[in-house]
């Protein structure tokens, strides 16, 4: 009698179940419309199916954005669990869309749904890539500005999974003052 | 509880086998 290993039908199942959306500018439309929910997926196989299935980051246009954010989060600011955190906020040079981009967002998706930031990963809301003209930004939201020592958790570990050079300071911002900006720039509250 | 984690490693070989 043959026993079937379980391991080799068996989907592994993720700690969370995520939703992939994409935001296309299309000027004619209002900020929302232009948010779309592309899949959720809840085992890496799905991921996988999912990930492969889709454009990189550097193939899109520009003014485009990719979101994974946990199931029932919306990527707004105003959703009840991101309204009171903020982001740690990675900026590229125009040369790093040809290097770096697709690399980073991966890493970034890997480390979202392998849940690699401990107990911080609770702290985890999703992640964002912008795609601009300037330069495209890639950031991992959070829940809660105040909780610090998750937050430099996330931080110190996501420099490495990036490989990013220590001296290259990466910043945190609470998304109020994000939204609430005079100038072009926010204040850091944080910064590894 | 218990959290269900992932390395690269893994993942990365799980994108591959069919």
């Amino acid at each position: 009698q043959v026993v079937a290993n379980p391991e080799q039908y068996i989907k592994h199942p993720l700690q969370n179940r995520w939703a992939l959306w994409y935001f296309k500018n299309d000027k004619t439309k209002s900020w929302t419309e232009n948010l779309r929910l592309i899949s959720k997926f809840d085992t890496v196989e799905d991921f996988w199916a999912l990930y492969n299935h889709i454009q990189q980051p550097s193939k899109l246009n520009y003014g485009c954005d990719y979101c994974l954010f946990k199931d029932g989060i919306k990527p707004m600011w105003e959703d009840e669990r991101n309204k009171l955190g903020g982001r740690w906020l990675i900026t590229l040079n125009r040369q790093q869309r040809h290097n770096d981009l697709d690399r980073y967002w991966m890493e970034t998706l890997l480390c979202l749904v392998g849940e690699s930031f401990d107990e911080a990963s609770e702290d985890v809301c999703g992640a964002v890539v912008n795609v601009r003209p300037k330069g495209d930004k890639l950031a991992i939201w959070t829940s809660n500005c105040q909780n610090r020592d998750a937050i430099m958790t996330i931080g110190q570990l996501y420099k490495e999974r990036l490989s990013l050079p220590m001296k290259a300071l990466i910043g945190y911002q609470s998304h109020d003052d994000t939204s609430s900006k005079s100038g072009s720039t926010t204040k850091n509250m944080y910064s590894v | 509880g218990t959290r269900i984690i992932y390395d690269r490693k893994f993942l990365l070989d799980c994108r591959n086998s069919p």
